[in-house]
């Protein structure tokens, strides 16, 4: 039984060199290496148990309300738009009734990106004019929301880098807006992270966190080679609850986040 | 940052007049740290700092009576060796020519297509744009509304797979007398044999004169094998770093020079068509130091 053995100093340097390719950060991976050695949790299976403790109890989704309205943001090219056409499905897959704010307004085709993935969903979608202001497309699409009795309304914003303060305090515009709207919205913000950022994620969930006050991770590309070991990072520094990964590029390419399954992916 | 940390490591070596094994260590340790918090890959690391170690326990710093600062100008040197020169302009000199670009999903491809056609264009060049992405929703309109912000001609390359399309468009090319085609492809993780197969057999078909990996700047450690896979793939002529307004440290940049030796050639620096440069080793370097 492999998982109980005593690991040797070899195996010990394969597994920090498996953690610190996966993105854990160098600092982090060698930390918990020394912890797990010097308390004598030295085999495979308490590694694990270790590693597993830096996810906390996670907390029950806020999505009680009618409609829950969920927030998506992320630096660009993460997967924010595709997301939400997977979610729109999963949420219809459950009769829920879900509508979609196109509040990317700024980038060639977005629109008509996200058009097409919530005419596959079974959703409807709320879309303005090229150029229109982000904020009044949410607003918009939430006052539609609560009158035509939906049961989710989901939020897509374009990408942007958290280095830039116009963009970013769009942003912080767009969440105040929602709250004009309905002022318990927000109930949730999803910040979608793609699996083979560097450490340069810490930065921007850092930023994106004070601006949008995130509640909830997910992480895409998870299909590829990068493992998304910053989750760990991310995890550790933040306690922001993972609450899917994407797994592909189709709707059916959404799965709730598993602790376990991640973990064991890190792993050599 | 690197460079708070090469102070720290200046200090221990500063008033030693002669450099010890042991001190050469530790300071190729804290480098270590430093270079893996910039993203540089764990195996580009290694081979780099096994560079700055042979120069380190050589004469020059064995003579100098500042070893500290020779240590950490030998891993700028390094470093910047490591990125090349000046880069050398697009090989166009074939009518057409195309330029293939290829990469991760959501690495800023079709952006950079639009950028690359607007960048040409200015230089007097007769440029055309197509995509052969079919997978992901509105990707080819996405590009035509930038051919048209650029007032370049966008080729819909017929056919049913992505290499017919390719070679209809560079038939559309060769009758308008197309100086350059640029050829944007679906984003294809390296992991999907299928999807690298088909990159593959694009390039066999249109035999681009520059084949440019378009990698987001803010990769991790997975920045290596993916530049050795699509390297293996289609023998790539250069790379183009994008996103690099996010204030990356971008050791992404110096895994794929030194794993491949595929010379950087451009980057993206935000998201407006104009955003883009040529790629600037010193200043790259700077970044990775901190
Ligand atoms: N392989 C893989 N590709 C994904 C995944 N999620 C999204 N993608 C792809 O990533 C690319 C970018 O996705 P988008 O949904 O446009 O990303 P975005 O964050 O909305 O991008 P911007 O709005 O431009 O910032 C697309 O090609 C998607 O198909 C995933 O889990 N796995
Ligand atoms: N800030 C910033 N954003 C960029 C840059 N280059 C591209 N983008 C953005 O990154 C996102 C993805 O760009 P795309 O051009 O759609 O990427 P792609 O590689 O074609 O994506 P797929 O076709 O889905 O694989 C968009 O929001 C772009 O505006 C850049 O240099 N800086
Ligand atoms: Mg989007
Ligand atoms: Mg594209």
């Amino acid at each position: 039984n492999r998982a109980g053995e005593k690991l040797t100093d070899s195996e010990w340097q394969d597994i920090e060199d498996a953690l610190i390719m996966a993105d854990c950060g160098p600092e982090l991976s060698i930390n918990i290496v020394n912890k797990c050695k010097k308390e004598r949790q030295d085999n495979l299976h308490q590694l694990k148990e270790h590693m597993l403790n830096v996810f906390p109890e996670v907390k029950s989704l806020n999505d009680d309300k009618k409609p829950f309205v969920l927030l998506v943001v992320g630096v660009n090219g993460t997967g924010k738009t595709t997301t939400i056409g997977k979610l729109a499905t999963m949420y219809r897959q459950q009769g829920k009734k879900v509508l979609v704010g196109a509040a990317d307004t700024f980038r060639a085709a977005a629109v008509e990106q996200l058009s097409v993935w919530v005419t596959r969903a079974g959703a409807d979608i709320v879309k303005q004019a090229e150029g229109s202001d982000p904020a009044a497309v949410s607003f918009d699409t939430i006052q539609r929301g609560i009158s035509r009795d939906y049961d989710v309304v989901i939020i897509d914003t374009a990408g942007r880098v958290q280095t830039d303060t116009s963009l970013m305090n769009e942003l912080a515009k767009v969440h105040r807006v929602i709250q004009k709207a309905m002022p318990s919205a927000p109930h949730e913000v999803w910040h979608v992270v793609d699996a083979g950022t560097g450490q340069n994620a810490i930065n921007q969930v850092e930023k994106f966190k004070e601006i949008a006050h995130t509640t909830g991770l997910i992480v895409t590309k998870l299909d590829g080679t990068a493992k998304g070991g910053i989750v760990l990072q991310l995890t550790h520094r933040f306690a922001i609850p993972i609450r899917y990964i994407g797994v592909g590029e189709t709707l059916e390419d959404l799965l709730p986040f598993d602790a376990s399954n991640f973990v064991d992916e890190l792993l050599p | 940052t690197l460079t708070q940390k090469f102070s720290a490591i200046s200090d221990r070596l500063r008033g030693s007049a002669r450099i010890t094994e042991a001190d050469l260590d530790a300071t190729l340790r804290d480098m270590r740290m430093a270079l893996l918090e910039a993203d540089v890959a764990l195996p580009v690391v290694r081979k780099l700092l096994d560079e700055v170690r042979e120069r380190g326990l050589g004469e020059e710093v064995a003579k100098s009576l500042k070893p500290g600062q020779l240590i950490v100008k030998i891993l700028h040197d390094v470093l910047s060796d490591t990125l090349g020169g000046e880069p050398k302009p697009l090989d166009l000199q074939k009518i057409p020519s195309v330029i293939l670009l290829c990469g991760l999903q959501g690495a800023g491809k079709t952006t950079t297509a639009g950028k690359l056609a607007r960048f040409l264009t200015q230089q007097g060049k007769k440029v055309a744009l197509t995509s052969v992405d079919s997978t992901r929703p509105a990707a080819r309109e996405q590009l035509e509304i930038l051919a048209r912000q650029v007032n370049v001609p966008y080729f819909a390359g017929r056919g049913k797979r992505a290499d017919q399309m390719a070679t209809d468009a560079l038939n559309q090319a060769k009758k308008d007398g197309i100086h350059v085609l640029i050829l944007d492809t679906a984003g294809r993780q390296t992991v999907d044999d299928d999807l690298m197969a088909e990159i593959n057999k694009v390039q066999r078909k249109v035999q681009a004169s520059e084949r440019l990996l378009v990698l987001d700047s803010m990769m991790g450690q997975a920045a290596l094998e993916i530049a050795e896979s699509f390297h293996e793939n289609v023998r790539l002529s250069g790379c183009i770093l994008t996103k690099t307004d996010a204030d990356v440290r971008g050791g992404a940049a110096i895994s794929v020079a030194q794993s491949t030796g595929v010379p950087l050639r451009f980057v993206g620096t935000g998201e407006k068509l104009e955003a883009f440069e040529f790629f600037d080793p010193q200043r790259m370097a700077g970044r990775v130091l901190g």
